[in-house]
């Protein structure tokens, strides 16, 4: 005789996310509207203090995401946000003449060169709370795994996505830079499209 | 209008990097999988320019996966003790059907051991192996008998006439 379990509840919860106010640049203000994409919510009202271990969203090899719950183990905090280094900041350079700075170990005739990294306008990131890619979440791709993936981190490659399941394209924004006016694309599209392999390609062919 | 694009999204913001996708059946054209390249297009190549290959990645788009495996549902149901488990039964009765059958013959053989007798048989197989050149004491059977009293006689090959 085996005891009857009761097969839990699925957890559907049935709050709503409401639009919220906040005011940006200084002045203007702006009305956001949560969106709710494959269990994440973007666009979420921020908290009033911030949280160092508050859960983000990583993505799976195949686009789907994932929540991280970061953890503090002896003193330090363990899967906590991905650090972005400068891969989103912009680099500018300073020349500085020994006018400017008048540094007592300077030669009056020097030039020091000072390279400042300028942080982005977060206005809008802020409210992504999936993982961004860059290039250090790369994969190797290809027959040889040779290839980098850029400008993509997932999907990888030959992951299968099943249908009626949703999984997020992530892709390195600063990859889309124009080379003739230097400027990184502001506007992209995404295409799906049909391949045919032929068994050379596929890699199941010797001779 | 590129080639073998059957999905372009709209001219998105190029901030978070990022894209939400589902899958639709319809891609799959009544196949049940395709392999696919999803590929990024930024503003500033246009659409003639634009190789989805260059840097696309290469996936499978599929129905469903191929091996049946218990969804949560059903592993559920089990837990709650709701089983479908006629296979447990015809799982479990094969080999007791074959334990069975080995304990009767056990016995079967048991109870006929006064009775049996084979002598025909290991007399036929003795005349096959006698039809071997050579001597008794040379033969693999009683290479390692030691209790020779005396060393055979000479045999010859049998011809079909003299049986």
């Amino acid at each position: 005789a085996r005891q009857v379990v009761r097969p839990k509840e699925k957890m559907t919860t049935s709050e709503e996310v409401k639009p919220w106010l906040r005011t940006i640049y200084g002045t203007s203000k702006e009305l956001v509207t949560p969106t709710v994409i494959a269990g994440v919510t973007f666009s979420a009202k921020p908290e009033e203090t911030p949280n160092p271990l508050k859960p983000w969203v990583s993505l799976e090899h195949d686009g789907r995401p994932k929540t991280i719950k970061p953890e503090i183990k002896k003193g330090q905090t363990k899967k906590g946000r991905p650090d972005y280094k400068t891969y989103f900041k912009t680099a500018v350079t300073h020349t500085y003449s020994y006018e400017d700075l008048k540094a007592h170990n300077m030669d009056p005739n020097q030039k020091h060169v000072e390279e400042e990294y300028i942080d982005e306008d977060d206005t809008y990131v802020s409210l992504n709370p999936v993982v961004r890619c860059t290039p250090d979440l790369y994969f190797n791709k290809g027959l040889a795994k040779d290839i980098r993936s850029e400008p993509f981190c997932t999907p990888y490659e030959n992951s299968r996505w099943k249908v009626d399941h949703t999984y997020f394209v992530s892709w390195y924004t600063r990859f889309f830079e124009d080379v003739n006016s230097g400027e990184v694309a502001d506007q992209v599209r995404v295409h799906l499209s049909y391949v045919k392999e032929n068994p050379r390609e596929k890699g199941n062919y010797k001779r | 209008d590129l080639p073998g694009t059957f999905f372009s999204s709209e001219w998105i913001d190029n901030l978070n990097g990022l894209m939400a996708i589902e899958v639709d059946e319809d891609w799959l054209q009544n196949e049940f999988e395709r392999r696919i390249v999803v590929s990024v297009q930024p503003k500033y190549i246009p659409d003639e320019d634009f190789n989805p290959l260059q840097y696309g990645v290469l996936l499978h788009i599929t129905k469903g996966s191929r091996v049946f495996k218990p969804t949560k549902e059903q592993l559920a149901l089990d837990d709650a003790g709701i089983t479908n488990d006629q296979w447990y039964y015809v799982a479990l009765s094969i080999p007791t059907v074959v334990v069975i059958f080995f304990v009767f013959m056990y016995f079967f053989l048991y109870v006929n051991g006064k009775n049996r007798d084979f002598t025909d048989v290991t007399r036929k197989a003795l005349n096959k192996k006698r039809r071997v050149l050579g001597k008794f004491s040379e033969m693999k059977k009683f290479k390692n008998m030691k209790n020779h009293k005396y060393t055979e006689l000479p045999s010859y090959k049998k011809t079909s006439k003299q049986n």
